[in-house]
């Protein structure tokens, strides 16, 4: 309603640099961390394949429900993520712990031996992440120091 | 008429804050769990 | 001035030996085994002996990583991928060793060495930017200054005691850097700034997290910067691909803020309406729309509204903004001030037109001052008839001095004028509260009292352009253009200029359906 105006000589040297930035967008990789197992790899999917997530997948209710396995591949290929810590928020929530010096998860298979203070004996499953599997354990030693 | 500020890519009816999953200014899609960096326990960096 | 003989060596040498620290699996929780090894070779090779050793130690790391930058980027132009994660190996590295020198620098509770630090490197950084932005121009690339930053703020506002101590001084120093690196003065780097003021740590940082709002200020700064960039552009209204580009990523921030930060944009709406441009409606309602989150609206659209009996018109909106301030000359506010007090001289209201006239190319008003000056003299009305123990209505607005001024300018100002005095109304009419109250009475007050349809029909037509946007439309507009058209107290249907055209006519039937 007021007309146009002229640009001046600063708004065209603007309009110039702002060109120059559109062709090297940032990509929104540049604000997150390096990713090293799973970095963004954009691909081209048939239009009828979903494209967005899930209603609440950001939720631990839905983590809960996904497989155990799948929640192993998330905590170990996506880690410092909100989603590595839902997926060990819902392993916590089916009783699998953390045994830090190992660096996997493990689940009471039977009541323990042995319960004390310092450590809980007696047979266990493991997810063994380097053969990418469960494991049954018989007469390990739990020890509390260890558990996250 | 301006545009439709429906159709960015913002879900407006959500009860939840829409801040703390926005991924860009140039992407009509919210951040998903593995998009967003987390404060997990140190034991968690098993790499 | 020359860097002293040797300097360039040894900072390489220390920048490679950090980023080789860095990533060994040795570097310890948080790389603060690497880093106390390092800060030794740092003190061996007398990097930290001086100040001014400190900041070209740290210039030099900059343009080294942006040097390398630069060339990764030329080399792989099909993989952006490995191309960004090549760069960001040695950028997260030099981010990580800016984080620990900051939060180790000084004693633990000694804040003021840290934050003299943050601000040293942060204008270091702005000040390789835009030199880079001034020798390469076009080949200016945004990505490792957006990667210094992002990463540095996201490292900084880690769960940490010694951090959070320092939060505050920290949000101060980045908004002041950004402000440094505004749209206006950095073209270049005007979308990795936008990525970086609304990245959700930052957001949440500034709006959310800190408390008492104390960095809403800060922000509102950085948005008006954003506003400033784009308004003359959004002014002629023929957008290129890359602004629109921008204008789009503004309206998502903008909706995201109006979703959880409702006050927030109610606070600042002055000062956000003072500066964007008057033809951008939808983006101007979506920030008069904000209303506050404990707040009920009624339905605009309830038949038998009885908008004075509303108790939230009681009370007036908050405005951080000093607008009172920003009429200027003091002579004009003083003559102002003594004619709002007692009617004289009345040579006061035949000046006034000359008072608002600017000479900036594009406008032949003062835009800033006619808002100042319409919702000066608005608050000084309200408190007014406030003292009479009155509330505002059509009868109570009327013969006052204040309803002179605004009679005057409605009477005497051109075409172009009156729009832009209709405008300054307009942008009071919000949620409820007293002020939207009073100007939605005032803008009914003159359409009544028009000596001419020509102000009648620009009244109704600075409301409608309003409403024929997009949604969202500020609620306050939505009951003082219903109210124009259902009360026949103000005879709408009768004029002319809602019959001129049959366009018009559907149009005005339309939005009477909709509304009704």
């Amino acid at each position: 309603p007021l007309g146009p105006v002229p640009l001046g000589k600063d708004n065209i040297f603007q309009l110039v640099m702002s060109d120059s930035g559109f062709v090297h967008l940032p990509h929104p990789s540049d604000s997150e961390r390096l990713r090293h197992h799973l970095p963004r790899n954009p691909c081209p999917t048939p239009s009828y394949y979903p494209q967005t997530p899930p209603p609440h997948a950001d939720s631990v209710e839905f983590f809960q429900r996904l497989s155990t396995e799948t929640l192993f591949f998330i905590f170990y290929y996506m880690e410092g993520t909100k989603a590595q810590y839902l997926a060990a928020k819902a392993l916590k929530k089916q009783s699998w712990r953390f045994h830090t010096k190992y660096m996997m998860w493990f689940q009471r298979h039977e009541e323990p031996k042995t319960i004390n203070e310092d450590y809980e004996q007696g047979t266990y499953i493991y997810f063994d992440y380097e053969k990418w599997g469960q494991r049954k354990k018989e007469g390990f030693t739990f020890e509390y120091r260890y558990l996250e | 008429p301006g545009m439709d500020l429906t159709t960015l890519g913002l879900n407006l009816n959500s009860p939840e804050n829409l801040y703390s999953t926005f991924q860009s200014p140039w992407v009509d899609l919210p951040c998903r769990p593995q998009d967003i960096d987390f404060h997990v326990p140190w034991e968690y960096m098993t790499n | 001035i020359e860097d002293p003989p040797g300097l360039h060596e040894k900072t390489e040498y220390l920048l490679r030996e950090w980023v080789n620290m860095y990533h060994s699996p040795a570097a310890g929780r948080d790389s603060t085994k690497a880093f106390s090894a390092f800060v030794q070779q740092m003190h061996q090779q007398g990097i930290l002996k001086t100040d001014d050793l400190i900041t070209r130690f740290f210039r030099l790391c900059t343009e080294m990583c942006v040097d390398l930058c630069y060339r990764a980027l030329s080399e792989q132009t099909h993989n952006s991928g490995l191309v960004r994660a090549k760069c960001f190996h040695t950028l997260d590295a030099f981010v990580r060793l800016i984080t620990l020198l900051v939060k180790h620098s000084g004693d633990t509770a000694n804040s003021v060495t840290k934050i003299n630090l943050l601000n040293k490197v942060l204008g270091i950084v702005a000040g390789v930017l835009l030199q880079d932005h001034e020798v390469r121009k076009t080949e200016f690339q945004q990505l490792p200054y957006h990667r210094i930053f992002i990463m540095l703020f996201i490292e900084l506002n880690a769960p940490d005691i010694i951090l959070e101590n320092i939060n505050f001084q920290v949000l101060t120093a980045f908004c002041n850097t950004f402000h440094v690196l505004r749209p206006t003065k950095a073209p270049g780097f005007c979308f990795a700034w936008l990525e970086l003021i609304s990245h959700r740590v930052f957001v949440g940082r500034m709006l959310a997290l800190t408390p008492q709002q104390r960095a809403w200020g800060m922000y509102a700064q950085l948005l008006i910067d954003l506003f400033k960039f784009l308004h003359p552009f959004l002014r002629n209204a023929e957008l290129t691909k890359p602004i629109h580009f921008l204008y789009k990523g503004t309206l998502r921030v903008l909706l995201v803020l109006l979703h959880d930060f409702p006050e927030f944009l109610c606070d600042y709406h002055y000062a956000f309406c003072d500066i964007i441009s008057t033809n951008c409606i939808q983006m101007r309602n979506l920030i008069l729309s904000a209303f506050p989150r404990n707040m009920r609206l009624p339905d605009p659209f309830t038949p038998n509204l009885k908008v004075d009996m509303l108790a939230d018109i009681a009370h007036a909106p908050r405005i951080p903004t000093n607008f009172a301030n920003m009429i200027t000359p003091v002579s004009f506010k003083n003559d102002l001030d003594s004619y709002l007090k007692t009617r004289s001289p009345v040579t006061f209201l035949s000046d006034l037109r000359s008072s608002l006239q600017s000479n900036e190319p594009g406008s032949r008003y003062n835009i800033s001052l006619m808002n100042a000056l319409v919702l000066y003299v608005g608050t000084q009305a309200i408190q007014h008839i406030h003292t009479k123990s009155l509330t505002p209505s059509m009868s109570t607005i009327a013969h006052s001095s204040h309803m002179d001024i605004f009679q005057n300018l409605a009477v005497d100002l051109d075409t172009e004028g009156r729009y832009l005095f209709l405008t300054a109304l307009a942008n009071q009419l919000r949620y409820p509260n007293s002020h939207t109250h009073y100007f939605s009475c005032t803008l009914l007050y003159l359409f009544a009292e028009a000596n001419t349809e020509a102000i009648q029909e620009q009244i109704t037509r600075v409301l409608l352009e309003r409403l024929i946007v997009n949604r969202p439309h500020p609620w306050g507009l939505l009951i003082t253009f219903i109210e124009l058209i259902k009360n026949p107290q103000f005879k709408f249907w009768t004029h002319e200029f809602v019959h001129c055209a049959p366009e018009i006519e559907k149009l005005f039937e339309s939005v009477a359906r909709s509304c009704i």
